[in-house]
């Protein structure tokens, strides 16, 4: 199983909207994929059509098993989504207490990956949704993935916002064994706004090394498609921006084949 | 003085821009007004071109003072703007520690409020724009003001944080003395998506008794406005999302007026 996390301490850039997007993707070509919402507000636990308030079995349970864990007990935190091959564990409020009540519990960064790990031969890609805060649950998802997706607004001040972003995944790297891959990924892209032109060309020349080359041009089909509780690829086939998102995961899953 | 908070436990729904688009047109007007940014991540103080890590004075200071307060040491966290008669108390990463470190001290929902009483003469408004999560940092902000500014993007997803953020209100009633005020303001609405129109109409069946009857356009002008550091006003004056600032103010003012 590949663990891919989607992260970026700014709001509103487009992590949930990247998450479903390539989510929904891969389930189409064949791939079983996995959804972990890790956002207290969860915006893909509502996508999916879920309620955040009345859910018993979610992402919060992950962080209460100690010991020997047990593969049917994940398991049994699975929910279906509107979509074959594609399933969720979903999010609940209670995510947003995990910081003051488990603080200084022994291993409390790594109880995602350990989750995780008991489902490894069931999926092959299991995808990480996370809130916009620096905090115990992005630290999890940060360490129990192989690769980060760091979605960008193409606009001026998401720049300061990722190079704080870079500086929390070279805090991650210090307690890595090998440095987290990471891309970035230009979105809401919109030629016709002079700051948003300017923005994608000062970020290139930037972060010349771990940008995605092309970019996910603004597109108002993400927002019907939010409201249809479908991935963009199933609610609207050819729309530009699942073009940008079908472009970035065939880069995506060919740099991942050659590991 | 008046003080207006600006919050939304959602993402990206235009926080940031109403605080700077109101306080712009305020500081037009001719009033005194001081923006305060209780935002780890800092949006609005990299909107005025400071670099939140390198800053000694911020509103982090106004959690640090204890005892008597000195009017003057409150004075010194305030810095200019591009705008004449528009101040601005900005942040600084440590914003994110208070948790943390201070958790469980007395009175630490109070602090802004107690730094803000020292310059109740200087200014005739002071707004406060907070980070996307219920923590410390909105609870200091809703005790602070007398009336709160919810904009929710008009998209599907946005009504359901939409619910979350007015059950946060209601809690934050049962310890006030009255019932807090607020004001939903639909933004980023797109009268060519679908999603964007019926969202709209929902927000408006379901809020009917808080929600501001018109709604901010979506407007390109905004990131170009960004990316000079000014308001929108200043940039653009005739920009069809500053007319909807301007409604709104007036709307605001007017009523506030009334008490
Ligand atoms: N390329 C795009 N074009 C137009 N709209 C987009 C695009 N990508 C995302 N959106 C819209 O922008 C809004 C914010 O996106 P999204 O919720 O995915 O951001 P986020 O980073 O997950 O936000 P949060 O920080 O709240 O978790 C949503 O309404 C979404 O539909
Ligand atoms: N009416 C609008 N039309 C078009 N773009 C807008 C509008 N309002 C805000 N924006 C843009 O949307 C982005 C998000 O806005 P903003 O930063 O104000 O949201 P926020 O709620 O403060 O986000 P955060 O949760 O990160 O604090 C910015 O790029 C801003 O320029
Ligand atoms: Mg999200
Ligand atoms: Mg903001």
């Amino acid at each position: 199983m590949r663990v891919w996390s989607i992260a970026n301490q700014k709001g509103g850039v487009g992590k949930t909207t990247t998450t479903v997007s390539v989510g929904g993707l891969l389930a189409e070509q064949g791939y079983k994929v996995l959804l972990i919402d890790l956002d207290p507000h969860g915006s893909l636990t509502s996508y999916f059509r879920y309620d955040l308030d009345n859910l018993t079995k979610s992402s919060y349970n992950l962080f209460l098993m100690t010991g020997e864990l047990d593969p049917n007990e994940v398991r049994s935190l699975v929910h279906d989504t509107s979509v074959d091959n594609l399933k969720l564990i979903p999010a609940t409020t209670a995510l947003a207490t995990i910081e003051r009540q488990l603080h200084g519990q022994e291993g409390l960064g790594l109880k995602v990956s350990r989750g995780l790990a008991q489902l490894w031969d069931d999926y092959d890609f299991a995808l990480i949704d996370t809130p916009p805060v620096l905090g115990i649950l992005m630290i999890n998802a940060l360490a129990a993935c192989e690769q980060l997706l760091v979605p960008v607004q193409t606009e001026h001040l998401a720049i300061k916002g990722l190079e704080r972003m870079l500086r929390t995944i070279a805090m991650v790297n210090r307690s890595r064994k090998s440095e987290l891959p990471y891309t970035i990924i230009p979105t809401m892209y919109d030629r016709r706004t002079q700051a948003s032109v300017s923005s994608l060309r000062a970020m290139r020349n930037n972060f010349s090394d771990h940008i995605w080359p092309s970019m996910v041009p603004v597109d108002t089909r993400f927002r019907d498609a939010s409201k249809a509780g479908l991935p963009a690829s199933k609610y609207d086939p050819e729309g530009r921006g699942v073009h940008a998102y079908a472009a970035l995961l065939k880069l995506l899953v060919a740099e991942q084949e050659q590991k």
